[in-house]
């Protein structure tokens, strides 16, 4: 914690530097903001330690304010969300968080469990689904494109509002894995025109650089439209997200704050960043 | 990559006979990079720095290789001697029970760790028994049930249990189904989640495990000291299994861990087949996260 109304000087410089490298945002990241604070303080636009603090935390506000962060949801018919991400990062419970913000809403909820894979993945989204007033699409037998289509199926067929599609966890440099993702995407684009409106991939807040390189892969398997930062009531900042902006920029669209299905919220820019110098 | 550019970086002082301070401080800026990027905690790249620049300055060169290759030799070897030396034996009880327990942040790989480390119990002719001691996630139980099934290792499981009571319970019924070593599967938990951490003693109260291994996700970034750090103070965590390391992260975490814990990596994870886990190899990860 930065000593308030100090002269900034080096010290401050190499305080300010740890705690934005602690939060993820990553060298490249870090190296323009500190560049920005020289510039400022050789412009005289701020002298002390909380001129410095208040100067980041508004120009990263700002930034980050710029994200679109509202679902896009289907003119007419269903609404299509496609959830992946690598392993464990947190889709399954995102996915009975989202359900559970729609079925309060009122809609008609489906969920497809397309993660024929893993040990009792359909069985974790079953329970999930019965949690959270949603019904679910599921074949343990079939493949996870053929889950997908059956489930889009229902949702048109029987008027639901939204379908969301859980598909298991995968490491982003599996090329096999990405083309079942990609086989998914368009099994859903055919089936139901506009899908998938939502592509959203789910970040554990704990990555570090790495997330980077997910952020590409998946986005160049079934172009991600939006992330999901999980995890974020950790000690984990997610600073990788605004730091990735330079090489990737996808918008937080939603954060889990916990293991209950109400531990989801809206992406806040302002309180994001002020957590990151908390 | 960075045996590339410190080669750039002492192209200049080709004929020097020893590395300087100021040829040395560039090329310590391209291993900060290096490691910060690798998801080293920057605390922990500072120190390294510290003992690079140590043993760097003044050491006379060496006639056969360039300054920039013997540079990363020091940089590599500095490296491999703070990974500790691998060691990836289970220290098995002569007599009686072993009991090993695996701990760590949600979604690290435990329940996928403790069913491979049933199938290498197994391999080294000991008689695993799993313990489904995650009663909150839904399915946790199930899928180590259908994890044993795939084994054909015995699985013990209360739905509706108290973790240390069917931690307890299951110590006490590994005799009858001739296990020696029983392998509890513990909820992920926030190791700022007073509650949860305090099972984890209550745990290790009641059935005193002979290993605590905590399991860590292999691209985790600096968060890596906070979480490793604080497990590592309230438990006694005996040694550490690194998990996904068949993807690209570089595994900074894997340093961050071991400078803040003191604990050695025993395992690493490398995909999601019961055979994917392997003995940690410190050569190989100061490779792996130089680049
Ligand atoms: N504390 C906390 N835990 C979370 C959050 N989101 C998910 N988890 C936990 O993270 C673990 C993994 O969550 P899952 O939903 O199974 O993750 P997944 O991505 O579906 O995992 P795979 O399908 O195996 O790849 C579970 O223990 C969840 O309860 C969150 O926002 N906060
Ligand atoms: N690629 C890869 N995936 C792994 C590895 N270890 C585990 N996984 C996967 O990671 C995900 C999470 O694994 P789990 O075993 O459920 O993790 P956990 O720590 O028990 O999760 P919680 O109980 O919710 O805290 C699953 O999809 C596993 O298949 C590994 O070494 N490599
Ligand atoms: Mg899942
Ligand atoms: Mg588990």
């Amino acid at each position: 914690v930065l000593a308030a109304g100090r002269e900034l000087d080096e010290a401050t410089i190499a305080e300010l530097e740890e705690q934005l490298f602690q939060a993820d945002i990553g060298p490249r990241a870090v190296d323009r903001l500190i560049g920005h604070i020289r510039r400022a303080y050789k412009m005289r636009e701020i002298r002390t330690t909380d001129q410095v603090l208040d100067y980041l935390k508004t120009e990263l506000k700002k930034e980050l304010g710029e994200w679109d962060t509202s679902i896009r949801f289907a003119q007419s018919g269903p609404t299509v969300i496609l959830v992946a991400g690598v392993n464990g990062s947190g889709k399954t419970t995102s996915i009975a968080k989202l359900a559970k913000l729609y079925c309060d809403e009122g809609k008609k909820v489906v969920l497809a469990a397309s993660d024929t894979f893993r040990a009792a993945a359909v069985e974790q989204l079953t329970v999930w689904a019965g949690r959270v007033g949603a019904e679910i699409v599921r074949n343990e037998s079939a493949d996870p494109a053929a889950v997908a289509f059956d489930a889009a199926d229902k949702a048109l067929a029987r008027g639901f509002d939204v379908l969301i599609v859980d598909t298991a966890g995968r490491l982003h440099t599996r090329e096999t894995l990405m083309e079942e993702l990609t086989k998914i995407r368009r099994v859903l684009e055919r089936k139901i025109p506009g899908a998938p409106h939502e592509v959203l991939l789910v970040l554990d807040a704990t990555t570090g650089q790495n997330a980077i390189s997910q952020a590409e892969k998946f986005t160049k398997a079934i172009n991600v439209t939006g992330l999901v930062l999980a995890k974020l009531d950790g000690t984990a900042k997610g600073g990788i997200v605004l730091g990735m902006r330079d090489q990737i920029d996808i918008p937080v669209k939603f954060v889990g704050l916990g293991e209950k299905a109400d531990d989801l919220e809206p992406f806040d820019a302002g309180k994001f960043v002020d957590a990151i110098f908390d | 990559s960075l045996s590339k550019s410190l080669e750039k970086v002492f192209e200049r002082m080709r004929g020097k006979p020893r590395l300087t301070e100021e040829n040395v401080q560039e090329a310590l800026r391209e291993v900060r990079l290096a490691l910060l990027e690798a998801d080293v905690s920057y605390k922990v790249v500072r120190d390294f720095l510290g003992k690079v620049t140590e043993r760097a300055l003044g050491a006379e060169l060496i006639k056969s290789v360039t300054p920039g290759q013997q540079f990363v030799k020091i940089v590599h070897d500095e490296l491999e001697a703070l990974m500790g030396e691998g060691d990836s034996t289970i220290p098995y009880r002569k007599e009686g029970l072993t009991v090993l327990m695996l701990v760590g942040l949600q979604g690290s790989g435990k329940t996928t760790t403790c069913a491979k480390l049933a199938m290498l119990v197994r391999q080294q002719k000991h008689r695993p028994m799993l313990v489904a001691a995650d009663v909150q996630r839904p399915a946790a139980i199930d899928q180590l049930e259908t994890l044993g099934r795939q084994l054909d290792v015995p699985v013990h499981l209360e739905r509706g249990g108290i973790p240390p009571l069917i931690c307890k319970q299951a110590v006490a019924k590994a005799g009858e189904l001739n296990c020696d070593v029983v392998i509890l599967d513990t909820a992920g938990r926030l190791h700022i989640d007073l509650q949860m951490m305090n099972e984890l003693k209550d745990i290790v109260r009641m059935v005193k495990p002979d290993q605590t291994f905590l399991v860590c996700d292999a691209m985790t970034g600096q968060d890596a000291v906070n979480s490793a750090g604080e497990f590592n103070q309230q438990l006694p965590v005996d040694g550490v299994i690194l998990t996904k390391l068949d993807g690209d992260a570089r595994g900074g975490a894997a340093l961050s861990i071991r400078s803040v814990t003191g604990k050695p990596i025993k395992f690493i994870g490398i995909g999601e087949k019961l055979d994917k886990l392997e003995p940690f190899h410190p050569d190989r990860m100061a490779t792996r996260i130089l680049g």
